[in-house]
């Protein structure tokens, strides 16, 4: 690194005379999991120019929205569950077509809920020729669809049959290496029975992260009385991005009331970046079927059910 | 491309042309970008810029740059800014005017309401700088599920469906209050 013209005070802190073990210093509590985090502060992680955190997810804990200045990698040591993130100018190629109430429940209804789920299991490329057929179906459909909101409005949702879309979410389990490019929000939800534990280094060094030294954290929901992620300077309470924002602008860019507005502020939400889920977590997800097989072939529970098991 | 070396490469590209706009939208404004696929020569020095042109009380969505810092100068009017930082702090909410500018630190939230027919020129040092909006249709909310907007801020379903779907545009809209009827002819994407 000090060949490609490290900043200085990076280069001073490299003094490693002699390394030793570390421990996290700092954790914070969350409603539903706890963040740690190793002092980006010391030499020897200073010098490599990182900071390391440990998230810990427990079960039906959500992790809030959040992006990064810096590139970040990370690693699931234990636990499964699933994560989503924001790619700008991605379409939302995922779309819940659960009926929705008081919809209409005719033939025309059904016909759009296979076409959503054929348009899922398309992707998953079960059906070959007839799938490339649907999803130009299902895409045209899709416009078909946003055309019909442009022109009639929210209140026209109920009748067009679908509950939801949004972007790739997908299944993380341990094991997983999970990459995050800089201002790409994710968020991860607890799916197993039990805690998700997951190990990340963030890249401040990376020539990606234009700004300090400091491991910043952006959040786009919940609100951390405890403060946040990087050390001692970072005790502050820690609230969301729209929190700084004058409610009447949010108000405005979204379309929305005032009081709507206020409550995106979280002002009065202390529960933390992780967030307990109550009931349900309905979001629509592809089957796993193919990995949990092979799962099961590694560690079989009891004697073989038929011979191609042994 | 092998068809350029560095002698024969442009470099300059004009930007106020409107014609040659990226974003545009009648009685609004427009947004235009010239970013290393625009100009090659930038991917050297890894910078970028974008152009713009706010009419009456058109209003930025609120974004933050994802790779990029951004120096904000403006060329013409007046827009009040407001800039939120990552601990959710609101950073700066002023009034900027002809001839001065405004540093955004790659993250950082910010909004541009137009008070009378701002323009701006902003330098990013990226020479593919990207934005992420938080409200609109390409935005971070509306690429999220509504489960976890309810989840997240503790709000109805219906009312997550609002946040989510009310606003159409992309970039620009016009800074009213609330929910009045927006003209179809005012969405031109």
């Amino acid at each position: 690194r000090q060949s490609l013209g490290v900043p200085p005070q990076v280069k001073d802190a490299c003094n490693l005379d002699n390394l030793d073990v570390l421990q996290p210093t700092e954790t914070i509590k969350s409603e539903a999991g706890r963040l740690e985090y190793w002092d980006h502060n010391n030499p020897q992680i200073r010098c490599a120019g990182v900071s390391i955190a440990r998230l810990v997810i427990e079960q039906g804990g959500f992790y809030l929205p959040t992006f990064f200045s810096s590139p970040k990698i990370s690693y699931v040591v234990q636990g499964m569950g699933i994560s989503g993130r924001v790619i700008p100018g991605c379409a939302e190629t995922f779309m819940d077509s659960q009926p929705m109430q008081g919809q209409q429940q005719g033939h025309q209804g059904q016909q759009q809920g296979q076409q959503g789920q054929q348009g899922q299991q398309g992707q998953q490329g079960q059906q070959g020729q007839q799938q490339g057929q649907q999803g130009q179906q299902g895409q045209q459909g899709q416009q078909g669809q946003q055309g019909q909101q442009g022109q009639q409005g929210q209140q026209q949702q109920g009748q067009q049959g679908f509950r939801d879309m949004y972007q790739k979410v997908e299944h993380v389990r341990h094991g997983d290496v999970i990459a995050n490019t800089p201002g790409s929000a994710h968020w991860i939800y607890n799916t197993g029975d039990k805690p998700l534990v997951i190990i990340s280094l963030l890249d401040i060094a990376n020539y990606q992260n234009q700004l300090d030294r400091n491991p910043r954290v952006f959040r786009l929901a919940g609100n951390n009385p405890q403060g946040g992620f990087g050390g001692p300077q970072q005790q502050q309470p820690q609230q969301n991005i729209l929190n700084g924002f004058d409610p009447q602008v949010i108000a405005q860019a979204l379309k929305i009331d005032v009081r709507l507005a206020q409550e995106l502020q979280n002002k009065q939400d202390s529960r933390g970046n992780i967030v307990r889920v109550k009931g349900p977590f309905q979001v629509v997800r592809p089957p796993l079927r193919q990995a949990y097989e092979s799962e099961q072939w590694r560690h079989p529970r009891g004697p073989p059910q038929s011979p191609q098991d042994n | 491309g092998l068809e350029e070396t560095i002698c024969s490469m442009r470099t300059h590209e004009n930007i106020d042309d409107p014609a040659r706009a990226d974003i545009y939208k009648p009685n609004l404004g427009r947004v235009t970008s010239v970013n290393s696929y625009t100009i090659p020569i930038l991917q050297y020095i890894r910078l970028s810029a974008t152009r713009g042109i706010l009419q009456g009380s058109a209003m930025v969505l609120p974004k933050y740059n994802m790779n990029a810092n951004e120096i904000l100068y403006c060329t013409q009017g007046q827009a009040r800014i407001q800039v939120v930082n990552d601990n959710g702090q609101n950073v700066l909410d002023q009034q900027v005017q002809k001839g001065q500018l405004v540093v955004i630190p790659q993250g950082f939230a910010y909004v541009v309401q137009s008070q009378n027919n701002f323009e701006w020129i902003s330098f990013k040092t990226n020479a593919n700088a990207m934005i992420s909006t938080l409200a609109g249709r390409t935005s971070a909310l509306r690429a999220l599920p509504l489960e976890v907007i309810t989840n997240a801020f503790q709000i109805s379903l219906e009312e997550a469906r609002k946040i989510k779907f009310n606003t159409l545009e992309t970039t620009l809209t016009r800074a009213r209050g609330g929910q009045q009827p927006q003209l179809i002819e005012e969405i031109v994407e």
